[in-house]
């Protein structure tokens, strides 16, 4: 643990209890997109299966808990508390398209071909791209509440602090793992447009809003 | 590539 991952970690974990809040309170989904959260819930469902097969320490064990059951209590808030205010005409990008090519990558690149490791795997490829269903709601509508931009912008700063981490494990064990790094540039990579627009504006106190 | 250590990240 460095300060890197633990900073990484908080934010990951920030970036839940916003969106978490900002559902609960406002008693509303409006602009999140259902089919990212979704695609998280898979992620963590897949990555986290070794809780029960590997221990690695009590904060581990407590982070991964919390993922899982935010995810499905995310979900829960969507699709049935408050699915009238879900806004399913925005929400339109096909996971599939996501979803097979993580599959078949999985299977075809891991570090060991074992069903926990290509989960694994499968899960790190997939979160990699999980957000675009929601980066393409925003575009479609062409706006973000401020709240759905914090959410983001924790949610984008995650990997790339993970970046960091693995910088600084590699510079002091000599640890790395090639899977996990790609996959984390390219997340934070699809994040780099938003981050762009959270400074200029969302930070000025302006509304989120694209270009016509 | 083997696997050397479990996945002790997040």
């Amino acid at each position: 643990m460095n300060i890197f991952r633990l900073l990484g970690d908080l934010s990951h974990l920030l970036a839940i209890m916003i969106l978490l809040q900002k559902i609960f309170y406002s008693r509303s989904c409006a602009g999140i997109s259902a089919k990212s959260q979704v695609l998280f819930a898979i992620v963590y469902t897949a990555r986290y299966l070794d809780l029960v097969t590997v221990y690695v320490s009590l904060y581990n064990i407590s982070m991964k808990v919390v993922f899982l059951l935010s995810s499905y209590a995310t979900l829960y808030l969507i699709y049935l508390k408050f699915r009238a205010t879900y806004d399913r005409n925005h929400d339109t990008f096909r996971i599939e398209f996501l979803l097979l090519p993580a599959i078949v990558l999985a299977l075809l690149i891991n570090h060991q071909f074992s069903a926990l490791e290509v989960l694994w795997t499968f899960s790190i490829y997939l979160e990699s791209v999980a957000i675009l269903p929601q980066l393409f709601m925003v575009s479609k509508t062409g706006e973000a509440e401020s709240i759905t931009s914090h959410y983001l912008f924790a949610l984008g700063s995650y990997r790339g602090l993970y970046i960091l981490n693995w910088f600084y494990r590699y510079w002091t064990e000599g640890h790395y793992d090639l899977i996990a790094i790609v996959a984390g540039v390219v997340q934070t990579v699809l994040y780099c447009d938003f981050f762009y627009l959270y400074v200029t504006k969302v930070l000025k106190g302006k509304k989120l809003q694209l270009p016509a | 590539v083997g696997l050397q250590t479990p996945h002790d990240e997040l």
